[in-house]
Formats: C-alpha cells, sequence, structure tokens
C-alpha cells in the first residue's frame, strides 16, 4: 500500500487500487461494462484505502502494528474481498469480450456478465454508495437494468445451461435430467428405498402393533 | 422428451455448443471430453451399483475403492495422462463418489514430484504409480489447521544413526482429516517441525511409512485409523494418526530445497514458502472445482424450473413454469452468471499457476507470493460463492430440493467442505489482504 501512495512500480494486478478515490462513477442508464468494472476497482481501492488509513490511524494512537492489524481485521477482510470480485469481475469481462463466437453468442454472455456485475453491485450497495460513488439516480439505472437482463437471459437460460455439457450420470439427478421427465424418475427413484422391500416392516410388529393393542 | 424443455431449447438464441467450446477450451477438447464420459457411462463395470443414497458408509467406501482402482486402471490402459482428462472420466463413472484415493494421485505424488529430489522421485514414484505405495498428505492436526507453522508434530534428527524420530507429543498434535489416511494409505507425506542441532528449523516435509507394504498393518510405533462419518466425503476414509518414536532414514526428508546434512547441519530453502507450492496448486484448481459444483446445482434448478409448474396466473388459466416467476429469476439468473464468472476465473487462475510454477522451476521465485496470495483469495471467494449458491438452487427447487434424489444435498456436501481445506476462507482473505498491504 505505501508503494501505491507513493505511485512506485506496481502489479497490473493491483494498478487500479492507486486510481484517485474522489471520482464519481461514469454510470449511465446504458450500463456500460467498461462502468461496472470500474466501481469494483473503486470499491476495492476505496476499502483497502479505509484499512490501510484505519490502521495508521491505531498505530498513531499508540498501538503497535501487529495489534493495529488484529483489530482491523474485519476492514482488511472486507478490502479483500473486494478485491477478489474486481479480479472476477475484470477476468469474465476480459474472456468474454476476447471469445471468438458469433455475435449472438456473445450478446449473450455479455449480457450474464453484466448481469453478474450488477447483481454484485447491488448485494453490496453500501460499499459502494458510501462515500456517494454512485448517485441515486445511478442506482436506479443499475436496478432498472437487472430486471431488463432477467428478462434478457430468460429464454436462454435452459440452453445456456445445457452447454455445461453435463450428462444426466455426472449430475445423477431426477429433477436436472436432460429429458425433463423428472416425475416418473423420482417414482422410479422412490422405489428403490429399502424401506419397500417389504410390504410391513419388521418394526411394524415391534412397535406399532403392540402400541396399538395396549 | 418434456414439452417444456423442448419448447425451451427451441426459444433460445444462440448456439450453446459454441459456449461449452469455449468453456473447454475449444471443440477437440469437448470432443476429448464427451468421448472419456461416454466411455464411462457404457462400461458395465460402472453401472452396477445400486443409488449412493440408499448405501451404507461402508458400501459406499467399498464401491469407490472398487471404481476408482478400476478406473485408474482403466485409464492407464486407454494411456489418458492429462488430470483434466482423467476427471471428467471419473466424474461420469462415479459421479460424487469422493475417490479413496483423491489425494494420492493429487497431493502425494505431485508433492514428490515437485519437492523430492532426483533419488527420490526415481525410489518413490514407480511404486505410488503402480499403488505398491499409496500415500497421503498428512499436514492437518487436530488443534492446528491453517496455520502452519503451529504444527505440532516433530521430526528431530539424530546423526548418530542418521535418522528422523518422528513424533506426535500431544493429542492436539495428531494428524487429523487427511484423505485416505484411516485405513487406504500405507505412507504419507507428514508436515512436521524439524529439529535439528538443537534448533526448531520450522516445518518441512517427511516420507514416513505406516503400513507394512505386504500385510498392510501398522508399522511400530504407528497408529491410525478412521475418524467416523462426516456431513459428506462419506466414500473417504479421512484418518487420524498419532507417531510415537518412529524412525526414518535421513533420505526421507523431502530435500529438493532445504536439507539436513549427515552431521545435522541445516541448509535452509531460498523461500521459506517454497514448500507450500503443494497447496498452492490445490487452491489454484479449487475454483474451477467451485464452478463445476455450482454450475451442476444451476442446471438442476433451472432445468427442473422450466418443467416445474406452480399456481395459477390469472384464475382459471394454466399452471405457469416457475422459471417465468421474476423471483426465480433473480435467485437463479445471477447464480448462473456466477457459475460462467468462476469457470473463467478458474481458468485465468490455473494458467496463471502454470506461469508462475514454471518460473519456479527455473530457480525464479519473485511471483511466489503474487500467486499465493491469488488463489488464496480466489479459492476463498469462488468455495463461499459456490457453496451459497447450492443453497439458493436447492431452495428453488422446492421440497423436492430437500431430497437426495434432486441431487442437490449431495452436491452441496460434496463442495462445501472447499470452504474450509486447503485454508479455512477469513484466514485465506487476511492472507489477500497482508499481499495488498504489502505490495
Amino acid at each position: 500500500y505505501p508503494d501505491i501512495k507513493r505511485g512506485g512500480p506496481i502489479h497490473e494486478f493491483v494498478q487500479y487500487l492507486g486510481a484517485d478515490l474522489t471520482q464519481k462513477s461514469c454510470m449511465t442508464e446504458e450500463v456500460a461494462l467498461g462502468c461496472l468494472l470500474k466501481a469494483f476497482q473503486h470499491r476495492a481501492a476505496r476499502l483497502l484505502s479505509d484499512a490501510a488509513a484505519r490502521i495508521e490511524n491505531l498505530v498513531r494512537s499508540g498501538k503497535s502494528r501487529q495489534e493495529a492489524w488484529d483489530a482491523s481485521t474485519v476492514a482488511l477482510t472486507w478490502a479483500a474481498k473486494a478485491y477478489c470480485h474486481t479480479f472476477v469481475v475484470r477476468t469474465f469481462s476480459q474472456i468474454v469480450s476476447d471469445a471468438a463466437v458469433d455475435k449472438s453468442t456473445k450478446d449473450v454472455l455479455t449480457a450474464l456478465c453484466k448481469l453478474y456485475a450488477i447483481d454484485g453491485i447491488i448485494e453490496n450497495l453500501g460499499e459502494f454508495i458510501e462515500d456517494g460513488f454512485f448517485s441515486p439516480h445511478q442506482v436506479s439505472f443499475l436496478k432498472n437494468k437487472l430486471a431488463d437482463l432477467l428478462a434478457e437471459i430468460r429464454p436462454n437460460a435452459v440452453a445456456l445451461v445445457d452447454a455445461f455439457d453435463y450428462p444426466d450420470k455426472t449430475l445423477d439427478s431426477c429433477l436436472g435430467r436432460y429429458d425433463g421427465q423428472v416425475y416418473p424418475a423420482l417414482y422410479e427413484y422412490a422405489k428403490n428405498s429399502p424401506f419397500n422391500e417389504q410390504e410391513v416392516l419388521d418394526s411394524y410388529h415391534k412397535f406399532i402393533k403392540p402400541a396399538q393393542t395396549e | 422428451m418434456n414439452p417444456d424443455l423442448a419448447q425451451e431449447r427451441r426459444r433460445a438464441t444462440f448456439d450453446p455448443e459454441q459456449v461449452t467450446s469455449l468453456l473447454y477450451r475449444g471443440p477437440e477438447n469437448v470432443r476429448k471430453r464427451r468421448y472419456l464420459q461416454n466411455a464411462a457411462i457404457q462400461d458395465q463395470v460402472l453401472r452396477g451399483s445400486k443409488p449412493w443414497a440408499f448405501q451404507s458408509r461402508v458400501e459406499q467406501y467399498e464401491t469407490a475403492l472398487q471404481m476408482f482402482i478400476y478406473m485408474m486402471k482403466k485409464l492407464d490402459e486407454m494411456g489418458v495422462t492429462d488430470p483434466l482428462e482423467r476427471m471428467y472420466y471419473q466424474e461420469a463413472g462415479a459421479p460424487h463418489y469422493y475417490n479413496p484415493m483423491a489425494l494420492h494421485t493429487g497431493m502425494f505424488i505431485p508433492s514428490i514430484e515437485k519437492q523430492g529430489t532426483k533419488e527420490q522421485k526415481e525410489r518413490w514414484l514407480p511404486m505410488a504409480r503402480s499403488l505398491q505405495l499409496i500415500g497421503t498428505y498428512a499436514q492437518t492436526e487436530m488443534g492446528h489447521g491453517t496455520f502452519i507453522r503451529g504444527l505440532e508434530t516433530t521430526a528431530s534428527y539424530d546423526p548418530s544413526n542418521q535418522e528422523f524420530v518422528l513424533n506426535s507429543p500431544t493429542v492436539t498434535s495428531m494428524k487429523f482429516w487427511p484423505g485416505g489416511l484411516g485405513k487406504t494409505s500405507n505412507c504419507c507425506l507428514v508436515m512436521a517441525q524439524l529439529i535439528t542441532q538443537g534448533k526448531k528449523r520450522g516445518i518441512h516435509l517427511f516420507f514416513v511409512q505406516i503400513r507394512d507394504l505386504k500385510t498392510h498393518r501398522h508399522m511400530p510405533g504407528v497408529e491410525s485409523g478412521d475418524i467416523g462419518p462426516k456431513f459428506g466425503f462419506n466414500s473417504n476414509d479421512n484418518g487420524y494418526l498419532k507417531l510415537s518414536n518412529v524412525r526414518i532414514p535421513r533420505e526421507n526428508m523431502l530435500m529438493r530445497y532445504s536439507k539436513v546434512l549427515e552431521d545435522g547441519t541445516y541448509v535452509p530453502p531460498t523461500n521459506q514458502r517454497i514448500g507450500y507450492g503443494t497447496m498452492v496448486f490445490v487452491r489454484a484448481h479449487i475454483v474451477t472445482n467451485s464452478a463445476r459444483g455450482l454450475s451442476k446445482a444451476c442446471v438442476i434448478a433451472i432445468r427442473y424450473s422450466a418443467v416445474r409448474r406452480q399456481t395459477e396466473v390469472s384464475p382459471g388459466g394454466p399452471e405457469a413454469q416457475i422459471i417465468d416467476y421474476q423471483t426465480q429469476q433473480y435467485k437463479l439468473f445471477p447464480l448462473l452468471a456466477t457459475a460462467y464468472a468462476m469457470y473463467f476465473t478458474g481458468r485465468y487462475a490455473e494458467d496463471y499457476y502454470e506461469q508462475i510454477a514454471s518460473e519456479i522451476e527455473a530457480g525464479n521465485l519473485e511471483s511466489l507470493n503474487q500467486l499465493h496470495a491469488v488463489c488464496a483469495g480466489l479459492k476463498a471467494f469462488s468455495t463461499w460463492a459456490c457453496t451459497a449458491g447450492i443453497e439458493t438452487c436447492r431452495l428453488c427447487c422446492g421440497g423436492h430440493g430437500y431430497s437426495h434424489a434432486s441431487g442437490i444435498p449431495k452436491l452441496y456436501t460434496y463442495y462445501t467442505p472447499g470452504c474450509t481445506y486447503e485454508g479455512e476462507n477469513n484466514v485465506m482473505m487476511l492472507q489477500v489482504a497482508r499481499f495488498l498491504m504489502k505490495i
């Protein structure tokens, strides 16, 4: 973190952590992927800065560096999670944008990528609006886009899970069968229960019957 | 074919085959994957057993053992050596049975390959590959997990006969949890505090034979056994191990990076973290593994949501497919997106691991800390997302999701250990934080 603050050479994974934290979001109604990624980078940089500032304040107030660290682990965990979240959003968007697929496929994957990012923001909204990075107006863009994306993905949902290409045997599930014959499969499965090997279980004679005759 | 699912497939606006190719790195890999999966599915030997959930624990263990030994030999016969391709075959042959030899192939052999000397590799690897040696990786202790430096097991060097003496000095120091340690393995790599010339030298790996290679009975000073039933992984004999003055020759310490000379002189490694290589390797692959778990749950929940109908939308009308309810979409589609995100990130983590591992092999350790932090963070982030996501998928299947017939409880118990094995997730996140602060 001191290297970042000094503007020293740092690895590409963490370069964005040195960005200007006073900047506001570029988000518009279109909800561009670039603006979504910047939001994640801003959140990670800010939470890391918050954690570092907390440690420095504790050190200034007389605690040792280790004590200050130990008293800041919740803030540090928030920062680390935000960093990982950013890493995933960045990787997802990078792979989708580089993918050699036709336009209709790319559109579907881009919608998924945006949904992943927007859902990540909405589920952690406090961390994105605490410093006023998003305005209330921009948050409403995100909420509207979320609903639009759910509708957009809906017709492709089954095809998107088919694309994982798991044979039925691998899933080992009556509900997830490729042919959708869920209810006959549940019936067949139930018949495997050892309870069904006898019409009347021994336990009936041992426990239920005596209780009925007492 | 259920008409609703058939209709869903007709209305898709893209070609799923292109996405499959993207996920599995090209059509050639997809073809190989399907070939291997079909070979396993068609194999009569792998068909016979009764459904998993109706088996006792011993039956689950024996079924898994029989299937995985059969599959290992079959894969060797077919000349399949790539670990991913082997996994595809095994995944289709014995779905969600945890392989009692998973640590043998996944950690024991790779650790010797990466941390053994040339002589050690020549001595142990051929025996390990032919199952003369069946090994595991005994790191975790009953009272000590992620904080490896806190391990209590000791390996004291005795220069008079050039042997290490291994001990579990307390109950908390007993090795506890390693997969396959209880009944399957006859040897293991033990992580222990090295003591030589009266000084503690930090934790190191030692090859310890725990059972006789002919009778499978315990070696002198060794006590081990199964730790009992768990939340999942019950086809695996996770075990405990107590060592009482177990003597092993000096050559049994893995000495590629650090060494103990005949007189007891300690030669330290160039980087203290080099010994964590196996763990980093496993963490890099946990990300894709998490994606696999979450994506399977999504397949089940989304297909079922297209088949299941519930409640008339307008009075007297037909019951709606539950996938048409926005609340169901809001629960499932972000998880579907997460599964894709994790697949792609896992691919990145594996490539990054391979890249840095090559640099390490060439003696360049500059990026080791970076790799360590990235893999730790992504491991935690992906396993949390996977576990929480599978639970949501279960809820999306209503009452049937609670039945083992849905396949979801087994997925949950199979994947959720990822949150605690190979490093508890909060600890992982603090390692990321330390990396960020240091860099």
